[in-house]
């Protein structure tokens, strides 16, 4: 039997809208350490890669290892009635082809189940070594989903350049050209609006906004986000979700022909 | 004009 409890509900609500756009379907492999799911989009130029450890579960029962592939799409018209302040709860039989989802109201007073069909996928699985990169910036998150928000308008690739004064990303097209520099942050007197920068060498790398601009929907899971670039491997987006787990996206750069 | 390589070309698939 599997069995996952969270009374803060809403940080599945919003892991669902985190990734229900950039994948259709997933894997949700559960083991005593915790749910985790990998999964690239459909042009295999990004990835998302999910870890909710079994500690910041309220109950996690996991008998048997099991690895529920869903509809994506499905999981979060389901999560959508939820209320934000509801307890939730992920269970399945061993080798059961159902799984339930329990909503339990904040006074108990309101509980439901949904059941749905799990499928069969045959998701191919990347090993994603341990790296260290070149540089690193931790910034707050908003700020980032804005920065692409801002940049698409104007192109649909986005530079990043890193160097030790500060990181600037850019965009240019039809109606001409965008920079935006932010510059370390030198007193961190508050961690979550710092622009922090670890910086072994500069490095500047291309990106397509439309896949940023995907993983910012994740901005509501962590007031920050961490970017990992190193030259000619893909750009890694990580927003820690508290006392949990995180969210990761990959994605690869792109080179000129 | 720029492409992007599929992820399997930088990850090992298991």
């Amino acid at each position: 039997m599997f069995e996952a409890r969270l009374l803060r509900g809403s940080i599945l609500k919003k892991v669902l809208e985190a990734i229900k756009d950039l994948l259709t379907q997933a894997t949700f492999d559960c083991d005593d350490s915790g749910i985790q799911l990998q999964a690239m989009d459909n042009s295999h130029v990004s990835l998302v890669s999910l870890q909710l450890r079994a500690d910041g579960f309220d109950k996690y029962r996991c008998d048997r290892n099991i690895s529920m592939g869903m509809n994506l799409n499905s999981v979060a018209k389901i999560l959508k009635c939820a209320g934000d302040k509801d307890t939730v709860t992920m269970k399945a039989q061993d080798n059961a082809d159902t799984v339930t989802f329990v909503f339990e109201s904040p006074n108990q007073e309101k509980v439901s189940d949904y059941e749905m069909k799990l499928m069969n996928l045959d998701l191919e699985h990347l090993g994603i070594p341990e790296t260290e990169y070149s540089c690193t910036i931790r910034m707050p998150s908003a700020e980032f989903a804005r920065i692409c928000r801002d940049l698409s308008q104007f192109g649909d690739s986005m530079v990043i350049a890193c160097t030790k004064e500060g990181v600037k990303f850019s965009a240019t097209g039809e109606i001409g050209s965008a920079n935006i520099k932010l510059a370390q942050t030198a007193s961190v007197d508050k961690e979550e609006e710092a622009v922090i920068i670890e910086m072994d060498e500069p490095v500047t790398l291309t990106f397509a906004c439309q896949y940023l601009n995907y993983f910012t929907k994740a901005t509501s899971l962590s007031p920050q986000v961490q970017l990992s670039m190193s030259a000619d491997v893909p750009l890694v987006v990580e927003y820690r979700i508290q006392d949990i787990g995180h969210i990761r996206y990959y994605l690869a750069p792109k080179i000129e022909d | 004009a720029t492409h992007q390589h599929c992820l399997r070309v930088y990850y090992q698939v298991q």
